[in-house]
């Protein structure tokens, strides 16, 4: 389904930012 | 004599087994993991949610029925957590959870 890629995307791109501040 | 009476009766201690940590099927460590920022229960859940092989993900129902240490509030506050740091996301509806690290 569109609605799961979108939110697994979304949520990777969260996840992605989480990590960078941290680093 | 007097002191075995005592020590016999004395607060035992009740078993500090995580009684609902021990059924997991395919994943290996059945000890949560502690990951980085987030508190115990928070990772209990994110565990449990990666432990799920399933497309759709893991339903809050099955959190629910498989963290009994836990209140519906805490698992709630738990996901939600999760799903605004990227951990997890929900897929076919709200209800459904998936972690982005199970590839």
């Amino acid at each position: 389904l569109e609605r799961i890629r979108r939110n697994k995307e979304a949520a990777l791109q969260r996840l992605a930012a989480r990590t960078n501040s941290f680093v | 004599r007097k002191d075995s009476l005592m020590s016999t009766s004395m607060m035992v201690p009740r078993s500090f087994a995580p009684s609902g940590m021990g059924n997991t099927t395919s994943y290996g460590g059945s000890v949560a993991m502690p990951v980085r920022g987030l508190s115990p229960h928070e990772s209990q859940v994110l565990n449990l949610i990666k432990s799920c092989i399933r497309s759709e993900g893991i339903t809050l129902q099955e959190l629910k029925s498989q963290l009994h240490n836990m209140n519906v509030a805490t698992i709630k506050k738990a996901v939600e957590f999760l799903s605004s740091e990227g951990h997890i996301y929900s897929t076919i509806d709200d209800d459904h959870f998936k972690s982005t690290d199970a590839e």
